[in-house]
C-alpha cells in the first residue's frame, strides 16, 4: 500500500 | 502537494515548452540530442503506463499528456520536419541508446518494489531518466557552443528534479511511511549528473560571458 502515493508523483 | 513538488512540476514544463518554442519557432535543433529527447519518450511512456488504467487528479493526468505530447513531438520534429531535421548534427549525436537502455532495464529486473510488469516499467523509467540526459551533456561538450535557450533547457531540466528531491524531502517528514529509496537515489544521481553543468552555467552566468563547457 505504501507505494501508491509515490505514484501521484509525475 | 506540496510547493516543491509544484514548483518542480512548472520547471519541468517549462523546460520541455521552452525546448518546442525554440524548435518550433527558429526551425532548428542545433545543439538539441535527438537521443536524449528520444529516451525521455521513452521514460514517458515505461513511466505513465497507468495513464488510462488508474486516475488520480485532473492535473496528474493533463501533466503527463503533456509530457508525452511534448516529448514526441519534438523526437517528431527533428526526425520527420522537413526543415528542423536539417539542423540535427547526427555526426556528432552518436550516443548508443542501448549503453543507457539495457543497463537501466536489468538494473530494474534486479532492483524494484514489487516484480510486476508495471512497476519494473516504472522503475526502469526512473533510472532511465536519470542518465537520459548524457547523450545531451555529450553533445554540448563536442559542440561547445552552447546557445541560450538550449542552456536554459538543460538548466531547468536539472532544476526540476533538485526541486523533486526537496519534495521528497518535505514528503519523508510529514508523510508516515513514506519511503521511497529507489527514487530518491535515481532523483539524486540525476541531479549529481547536472552538478557539472551548473557549475559552468552559474560560472558563465556570474561573469556574463557565454557559456562554455570544457572539452
Amino acid at each position: 500500500q505504501f507505494h501508491e502515493d509515490v505514484k501521484d508523483e509525475l | 502537494m506540496n510547493i516543491f513538488r509544484l514548483a518542480g512540476d512548472m520547471t519541468h514544463l517549462v523546460s520541455v515548452l521552452v525546448l518546442l518554442l525554440k524548435i518550433h519557432t527558429i526551425k532548428s535543433c542545433a545543439g538539441i540530442s535527438l537521443k536524449t529527447q528520444e529516451l525521455y519518450a521513452l521514460v514517458f511512456t515505461t513511466r505513465y503506463l497507468d495513464l488510462f488504467t488508474d486516475y488520480i487528479s485532473l492535473y496528474n493526468t493533463v501533466m503527463k499528456l503533456i509530457f508525452l505530447g511534448s516529448s514526441f513531438s519534438i523526437v517528431w520534429y527533428i526526425r520527420r520536419h522537413k526543415i528542423v531535421r536539417r539542423s540535427y548534427d547526427k555526426d556528432q549525436d552518436t550516443f548508443r541508446h542501448y549503453f543507457i537502455v539495457l543497463p537501466c532495464l536489468v538494473l530494474a529486473l534486479l532492483i524494484h518494489h514489487k516484480f510486476t510488469f508495471k512497476e519494473v516499467m516504472w522503475t526502469f523509467s526512473l533510472y532511465l531518466e536519470a542518465v537520459a540526459i548524457l547523450p545531451q551533456l555529450v553533445l554540448l561538450q563536442r559542440t561547445r557552443n552552447i546557445d541560450n535557450l538550449t542552456g536554459q533547457y538543460v538548466f531547468l531540466l536539472g532544476a526540476y528534479r533538485a526541486l523533486y528531491i526537496l519534495n521528497w524531502i518535505y514528503r519523508h517528514y510529514t508523510e508516515p511511511h513514506y519511503v521511497h529509496w529507489i527514487t530518491w537515489i535515481a532523483g539524486i544521481v540525476q541531479t549529481l549528473l547536472y552538478a557539472d553543468f551548473f557549475y559552468y552555467y552559474f560560472q558563465s552566468w556570474k561573469n556574463n560571458v557565454k557559456l562554455q563547457l570544457p572539452a
